[in-house]
């Protein structure tokens, strides 16, 4: 199975291949490939390797053929369905972001459990309450669920999401979430990511 | 020097302490520690090997002083001055986050070029001009950026902030920023967060 960091930089690979044709380079070398992302030569070959041979040797790759490879491999053209929990601050802030829509996910519900806010439209979507979420998934098949609920509200609707079959949840809540492995999980931990970064700059 | 994920683990040993401490617990285990955070035991010793001898050997581990030393280490008690350039939906949603300031994150100011925007109040904070950024950022002592501006004027601010002596960059544009070592440069992509994520689901 191909390791996580591998897929994180296919997508690396496919923005700079996109750059490139926009210059209208049609060709390039492994090594400049490396150079334009800043990796290691032989990080790209290895990557690459996951996926069946795609350049030849010593001929560099075709830079469109590569990306579209890239783009399948990614399914950058699937449609996935996404909804998002706990309309607050960061929540809306996402459903407003229009980079998940360039890769193929679109917001199809949006869910809140306060009541100034369930059936008004924040950000273009009306807002559902909570007591419709299972029954919104299943109708719009929905597999992957943002979380942007208080820590203390995090565990309960993820146990209720695993319940009603989401595939994945992308949660920025605080809180590690316990549940069973059928539900792909990735933490994004802000606070995480600036307290490390500050230790660093001692 | 420590490794990145053994910092990140840090922050989360962190918190399954004062979670340990709100439940009453004195005293735990690596192996119980291990279990709550789902990681392995050997994990536990190796991470906390870094910082000196921490537990007494199968005595476990005394909560509180544990809690207090990774603290310290930490830098908890300490006040970093922060900045946010770019007040749009996600600046403005992680300018009203208090999760920052309860890990001694302080945003000291805050910065946008849209005329309607600058010498208004967002989010409690007095949005500035772009001009005025590098006499603030010394003035105030801000060692910490964090970037929600658009990719195409990433890299551009980017180098502002090196010049005028900027420690760590926390970077939410789709773009990789070049800079020099100097500054440390931590890049949080949700696009690829939610990308990698749909992609293990197949
Ligand atoms: N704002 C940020 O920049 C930021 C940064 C990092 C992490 N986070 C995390 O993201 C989450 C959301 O943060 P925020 O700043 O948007 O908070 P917020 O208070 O602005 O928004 C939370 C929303 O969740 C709703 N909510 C509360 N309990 C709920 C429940 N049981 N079911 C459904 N909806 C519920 C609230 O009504 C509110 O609209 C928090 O866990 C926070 O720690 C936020
Ligand atoms: N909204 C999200 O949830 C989200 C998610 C992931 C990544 N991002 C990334 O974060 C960044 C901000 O996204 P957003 O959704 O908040 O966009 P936005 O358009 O709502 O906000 C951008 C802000 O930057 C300001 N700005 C533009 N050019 C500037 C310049 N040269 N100098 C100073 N300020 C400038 C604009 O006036 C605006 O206030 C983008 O790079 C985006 O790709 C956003």
């Amino acid at each position: 199975s191909i390791p996580k960091k591998t897929v994180q930089r296919l997508l690396l690979y496919y923005r700079s291949l996109n750059f490139l044709l926009q210059q209208g380079i049609k060709n390039i070398s492994s090594k400049s490939l490396a150079g334009l992302m800043e990796i290691r030569d032989s990080q790209v070959r290895k990557d690459l390797s996951y996926f069946g041979h795609l350049g030849k040797r010593g001929a560099g790759y075709d830079v469109l053929e590569l990306r579209d490879k890239i783009a399948r491999i990614l399914g950058i053209e699937q449609v996935k369905n996404v909804c998002i929990i706990g309309m607050g601050s960061l929540g809306s802030a996402l459903a407003a972001y229009k980079g998940f829509a360039a890769l193929g996910f679109k917001v199809r519900a949006v869910f809140d459990n306060a009541s100034h806010k369930v059936g008004r439209k924040i950000r273009g979507y009306e807002c559902r309450p909570m007591e419709a979420m299972e029954k919104i998934i299943r109708q719009e098949d929905i597999e992957i669920a943002v979380l942007t609920v208080p820590a203390d509200a995090a565990q309960e609707i993820a146990v209720r999401l695993e319940k009603c079959g989401i595939k994945a949840i992308l949660n920025f809540a605080p809180v590690k979430l316990s549940l069973s492995r059928r539900v792909k999980v990735s933490n994004v931990d802000l606070a995480m990511e600036i307290k490390t970064l500050s230790f660093f700059i001692k």
